[in-house]
């Protein structure tokens, strides 16, 4: 069954 | 995420100058429970650091280094995400919260930060936010 967990990730914020 | 929210709010109350451990202790054990937890756990985290009560903000990094010693593979491997990593970014930063936060609040998390350069070497996300910090001035050697 697939997982609700969530691989995704941002960008490296620019500050 | 309920629960993890109770723990996490009593091992940061801003009124008690003490660590809690028990609580501290209970929040890192309920961390481990589920696939969610340690997405939701660091979600709160962030939150909690990012406060402008400096006890809160303090506690909360308390909170942070304990899970870091304590919660396993799936806890390191989501703080070591931009999208946590970023979170941590705001407080240093005087476009986000580094206008509200503390001197010391700024000045652990920046320890926080190189320590898991040095722990987590493998982490290139880590060392990516770490040299952008340097890069900007925002962390100096």
């Amino acid at each position: 069954t697939a997982s609700f967990h969530d691989d995704s990730d941002e960008d490296l914020l620019n500050i | 995420p309920g629960q993890l929210q109770r723990w996490l709010n009593e091992a940061t109350d801003p009124s008690v100058s003490e660590e809690n451990w028990e609580c501290i202790q209970r929040f890192c054990e309920q961390v481990n429970v589920g696939t969610e937890g340690p997405l939701f756990a660091l979600r709160l985290l962030a939150h909690k650091i990012q406060s402008p009560q400096e006890r809160e903000a303090l506690h909360a990094l308390t909170v942070l280094e304990t899970c870091v010693n304590n919660c396993g593979d799936r806890f390191h491997s989501e703080m070591a995400k931009f999208r946590f990593l970023n979170e941590l970014i705001k407080v240093l930063s005087p476009k986000y919260y580094g206008i509200w936060s503390s001197e010391k609040v700024k000045s652990r998390v920046t320890e926080v930060i190189f320590s898991w350069t040095v722990w987590f070497p493998q982490e290139v996300k880590i060392q990516d936010a770490y040299q952008m910090l340097k890069k900007q001035g925002i962390v100096k050697e």
